[in-house]
């Protein structure tokens, strides 16, 4: 089974991790 | 009765002197320092208007509900919370701010996403903490993935960072591979930083100066 995404690939697309949510006011 | 006027903390008070200081010492200017200071009060006054970010402030502003526990949050809190006092100050919040700017060096991108990847803090990414941040982030969206696809991401990341094989990315390793794989420090750029005073103008109210 290929594997296209890398594990910190994913993580970085977490809300959490995605500071631009706090221009989001 | 008359002490109540003294109940409420006063807001940390933030001259035009410190709004030169931090513009100084970052990539920001004067200006976008002030627009910074517009974005800072709005979040750290959507629970409790006290002048510091509070967990729970940010995790409204992150998630836009109360997002509970949560992993990344956790991390992001920490990180920005360079005085480990338990509240983001406005001085944290551009440093670490600064980090996400287009201009920042690569460097400071690098060593601030280890610094949030690096759980617990040990000086390694360990495997552990490499599959709890997928889970994390595949949960947070509601994904279901089968364990072997999850194992199969996380051998292949392993495979790619971790040069030495002792299964977990050292500071090194992990310079070598978001270098190799740029797409991994998307998230630690904000073009919006570049505009933020388009996106803050109530700034202009306020400023003490015209960049």
């Amino acid at each position: 089974q290929p594997v296209a995404m890398n594990a910190f690939e994913l993580i970085s697309m977490s809300k959490g991790l995605n500071l631009g949510n706090l221009f989001d006011v | 009765g008359c002490f109540d006027r003294h109940r409420q903390p006063p807001r940390p008070s933030f001259t035009h002197d410190d709004v030169v200081r931090l513009a100084a010492t970052s990539p920001f200017s004067v200006n976008e320092v002030e627009a910074l200071r517009e974005l800072f009060n709005k979040l750290s006054s959507s629970v409790l208007d006290d002048g510091l970010i509070h967990k729970e402030e940010l995790s409204l502003a992150l998630f836009k509900t109360p997002a509970g526990e949560n992993l990344f949050l956790d991390r992001v809190f920490d990180v920005f919370d360079e005085k480990k006092n338990g509240v983001i100050e406005f001085d944290e919040f551009v440093h670490a701010l600064s980090v996400f700017h287009p201009y920042a060096p690569l460097e400071a991108k690098i060593d601030f996403a280890f610094s949030l990847y690096d759980l617990r803090q040990t000086g390694y990414i360990e495997r552990e903490e490499v599959r709890q941040m997928v889970v994390a982030t595949l949960s947070e969206s509601g994904i279901q993935m089968p364990d072997e696809t999850l194992e199969a991401i996380v051998d292949k990341t392993f495979e790619d960072a971790d040069a030495d094989k002792d299964e977990k990315i050292s500071k090194d390793e992990w310079k070598a591979y978001a270098i190799r794989y740029p797409a991994v420090l998307k998230n630690m750029t904000l073009p919006y930083l570049k505009d933020i005073t388009t996106v803050f103008p109530s700034f202009i109210f306020n400023t003490g100066v015209e960049d």
